[in-house]
């Protein structure tokens, strides 16, 4: 399907530390 | 968290010295929304590049000149910044562009979208969505509505689309709008 993101859930992501 | 594009972020940085195409620069690719981040926290910010200094975030495959196939027949929505911007409002414009295109904001009329542009620039930034077929009113109605309200422009503020073709016909850089909302 096709993969629509809103602002608030990219959002959400900004200041996750990056899985290793 | 893949995306449904794969995107390429360009900077370009002004060197008279050299060809255009010399001074423009691929940065990195990303397909998911882990990656724009850890890209997007790795770059300066917009407001910190220097005069003459872009970013453009166009899909893989796509190069950030009028003159790419998927270009050629396109255009830009045109929003225009006042020196002062720059402080206030420029990374936060520049970031929700960036999120409408990576978050495919604009629904059936995502494919008509190419990528985003930055120009840094003395006399007064500018932001502009790139699209693939200027002659496509519906799509770019559509896209410049979504835009304008994603970016949160008062219903005073008019932007402008201007099919590449008329921009660069014009020497002065004011192409007469083909569209406005």
């Amino acid at each position: 399907g096709k993969k629509q993101y809103d602002r608030e859930f990219l959002l959400d992501f900004q200041f996750m530390p990056a899985c290793i | 968290h893949p995306l449904q594009y794969r995107w390429a972020l360009w900077f370009f940085k002004n060197d008279r010295s050299r060809a255009w195409q010399d001074n423009l620069h691929l940065v990195a690719k990303v397909n998911t929304v882990e990656d724009f981040w850890a890209m997007y926290s790795h770059v300066k910010l917009a407001s910190k590049l220097s005069s003459g200094c872009d970013y453009a975030l166009f899909k893989d495959g796509i190069e950030p000149m009028w003159e790419d196939n998927r270009n050629k027949r396109g255009g830009r929505w045109l929003v225009s910044l006042a020196k002062q911007q720059r402080h206030i409002e420029l990374d936060r414009l520049w970031l929700e562009t960036l999120l409408c295109l990576i978050g495919e904001s604009f629904e059936e009329y995502n494919r008509e979208v190419c990528g985003a542009v930055v120009n840094i620039r003395t006399k007064g930034d500018k932001i502009a969505v790139w699209t693939s077929e200027a002659e496509n009113q519906a799509g770019v109605l559509h896209i410049g509505h979504v835009y304008k309200e994603r970016l949160g422009l008062s219903s005073k503020t008019i932007i402008g689309y201007q099919a590449h073709a008329d921009t660069a016909a014009k020497s002065n850089s004011l192409a007469k709008n083909k569209f406005v909302v």
